[in-house]
């Protein structure tokens, strides 16, 4: 459906613009490491049923991308955050990673190991963001292709919930679990989004209150 | 299964 297709879309699109603008710039700054470091635990421990399930080709290719754009991403900014001296990442990710597990211990489909990290990787995408969004208030402003990205990467789960909801309508489908991390991740987002579009669109400089 | 619905997704 078009909700889940424009969601997908405007996550390449973060990926891609987060990307080029490191490789443009020759640098890292306002680009926060922790929370790509996130992002590739959430893909790669989301996506390990690639080894023993198959859903669609797209599904795949998808996947592989997702795991792969990452890596290369922190790889990127390893490379780069070195020269920067007054680099502000200093969100401590071990207070998203123990609750997500914890999170992810409770609320499963399953007592299997492949169930719980699937839910870890939910909880954990749901408030992955927050070292960015960290770092860009303490900076105080940004980059617009920085903020572009963060938007792009907010739409993608804002983008699920519509798909969610046509998905239910549609195909008597939906998960609790997925639903209420989609929509915990969109709040997360809310304020960011808020800013971007007095900000943003209505062509101000950037800056978190 | 809804399961299968829902991790079709990414």
């Amino acid at each position: 459906n078009i909700f889940r297709i424009a969601g997908d879309l405007s996550h390449l699109v973060s990926i891609f613009i987060l990307i080029n603008t490191i490789n443009v710039k020759k640098s890292a700054q306002g680009i926060s490491l922790k929370t790509n470091i996130l992002y590739a635990v959430v893909f790669v421990t989301r996506y390990v049923d690639l080894l023993y399930s198959y859903t669609s080709l797209y599904n795949t290719l998808m996947k592989i991308f997702f795991i792969s754009s990452s890596i290369y991403t922190i790889v990127m900014l390893k490379k780069y955050s070195k020269n920067i001296q007054q680099y502000n990442d200093d969100f401590k990710i071990e207070y998203l990673i123990a609750p997500s597990f914890v999170l992810g211990l409770i609320f499963n489909h399953g007592f299997k190991f492949s169930e719980i990290l699937w839910s870890f990787s939910l909880w954990l995408e749901s408030v992955s963001i927050l070292p960015q969004l960290f770092m860009l208030q303490k900076s105080g402003e940004s980059q617009l292709l920085t903020t572009h990205y963060i938007f792009a990467l907010g739409l993608y789960r804002a983008l699920y919930i519509p798909n969610w909801i046509y998905r239910y309508f549609a195909e008597g489908r939906f998960d609790k679990l997925a639903i209420t991390t989609g929509i915990i991740q969109t709040l997360v987002y809310s304020d960011f989004f808020y800013v971007y579009y007095q900000k943003v669109i209505k062509n101000i400089g950037f800056s978190l209150p | 299964s809804i399961l299968s619905a829902i991790k079709d997704e990414l």
